[in-house]
């Protein structure tokens, strides 16, 4: 473990808290992707499989149980107590058009032809895309909440975190893993506009809003 | 390079 990672997970644990906060205290789902938070339950649930069968450290297991637990409160939130408030005629990114390439993909890129593995890589890749549906529904609405803003900059500085995590542990482990890299790498990129709207105008107080 | 036997990360 290093402060990149550690730092990385909380960033990560920050997002979801904040997205569960914004649903809950305004009551409403508006401006959240519910495809988004879809497929980041998929990426939860096929990348902590090994949750019984391998126990790593009682961190990584609580962290995994709360990732899991969250990730379908925020879709029970989503799609049936706040079912009415949620924006489906913004949020009309094709999911199919992310999953079925990436499902194919993991089964041809990966570290071993494996059912646990393929998933593990399934998983990754998925979340490197997972949050399209949701920049592209910000895209269309021309404009984001000030928390949904502030969830969207902790997700994305999450990942941005492991990629410090990943130099770190290559330079003083020896650990390197290109499937992580590559998708992480891919993932944080797809922020960059975001992460400048985020910067040049929440920092100072406005509001989130595309530029027309 | 080892690293991906075990996912030690979430």
């Amino acid at each position: 473990m290093n402060v990149f990672r550690l730092t990385g997970d909380i960033a990560h644990l920050l997002a979801i808290i904040l997205l569960l906060m914004k649903i809950w205290k305004t009551r409403s789902c508006a401006g959240v992707s519910g495809k988004s938070q879809m497929m980041f339950a998929l990426v939860f649930t096929t990348r902590y499989l090994d949750l019984i069968t391998n126990f790593i450290s009682l961190y990584n297991t609580t962290m995994k149980m709360i990732f899991i637990a969250s990730s379908y409160g925020t879709l029970y939130l989503m799609f049936l107590k706040f079912r009415a408030t949620y924006d489906s005629n913004h949020d009309t990114f094709r999911m199919e058009f992310l999953v079925v390439p990436v499902a194919g993909l993991s089964f041809l890129v990966n570290h071993d032809f494996s059912p646990l593995e393929i998933l593990w890589t399934f998983s990754i890749y998925l979340e490197s895309v997972a949050i399209l549906p949701q920049l592209f529904m910000i895209s269309k609405t021309g404009e984001a909440e000030t928390i949904t803003s502030h969830y969207l900059f902790a997700l994305g500085s999450y990942r941005a975190l492991y990629i410090l995590n990943w130099v770190y542990r290559f330079y003083f482990e020896g650990f390197f893993d290109l499937i992580a890299v590559v998708a992480g790498c891919v993932q944080t990129v797809l922020y960059c506009d975001f992460f400048y709207l985020y910067i040049t105008k929440v920092w100072k107080g406005k509001k989130l809003t595309l530029p027309a | 390079c080892k690293g991906h036997e075990t996912h030690d990360e979430l």
